[in-house]
């Protein structure tokens, strides 16, 4: 959901 | 997930494994930075304050529980071990922590996507990890004789950064609105600072020589 964000890498 | 992201994790998890085994396996941390390895624990107990709060994915919270605890063990070894404390280069390894923190501190406090805790911690552990890895080239500098596993655990934390530009490279041109100045600028440095340790272990594994970086 939501716009594709750096907070979904490790 | 592209094959660039999950080839920059899998380095990153190695060079942590390489680090452990040599640690747990030969009982020695030699040539390795507790003052890096503190600062990476800081790193990934500030970026992953979200660890409980958002599920993103059952790999992704793995993966973080992994390096929160391998970080964390691995400042343990090097301060408790009553055999690997031993070997640690605690007068050549003088890089002060704060000097590093302060200024990520601050920086985060100005520059970030939205000022709030989590977001200005995360901000923060982005710059910090940007810098962390100072102490250890320092340490490598004076030391100079660098034994193969230290060598291959700069090598990979070295190519996990390089990995996750392309990721970034490949993300902006398939995901709409996937700019993250923030983000790219401290990796980018991250990576530059890896450069001269670069050249000197492709030269050194080219020529077949052990690897020695110059005074």
């Amino acid at each position: 959901t939501g716009q594709p964000s750096a907070h979904d890498e490790l | 997930m592209n094959i660039f992201r999950l080839a920059g994790d899998m380095t990153h998890l190695m060079s942590v494994i390489v680090l452990l085994l040599k640690i747990h396996t030969i009982k020695s941390c030699a040539g390795i930075s507790l003052k890096t390895q503190e600062l990476y624990a800081l790193v990934f107990a500030t970026r992953y304050l979200d660890i409980f709060t958002d599920f993103i994915s059952l790999y992704n919270t793995i993966m973080k529980l992994i390096f929160l605890a391998s970080s964390f063990s691995i400042v343990w070894y090097m301060r408790q071990h009553k055999i690997v404390r031993r070997s640690y280069d605690k007068d050549q390894d003088t890089f002060r922590h704060l000097f590093l923190i302060l200024p990520c501190l601050l920086l985060a406090l100005f520059i970030n996507e939205k000022f709030t805790f989590k977001e200005v911690m995360w901000t923060f552990s982005l710059f910090l990890e940007a810098v962390a890895i100072l102490p250890q080239l320092v340490l490598l500098q004076r030391t100079r004789n660098i034994d193969n596993l230290t060598g291959q655990y700069v090598f990979l934390l070295g190519a996990y950064r390089a990995l996750y530009i392309l990721n970034w490279i490949y993300r902006y041109f398939t995901e709409p609105h996937y700019v993250h100045w923030i983000t790219w600028i401290s990796g980018l440095v991250q990576t530059l600072l890896y450069a001269d340790f670069f050249y000197y272990y492709f030269n050194s594994w080219k020529n077949n020589v052990k690897l020695q970086l110059p005074a």
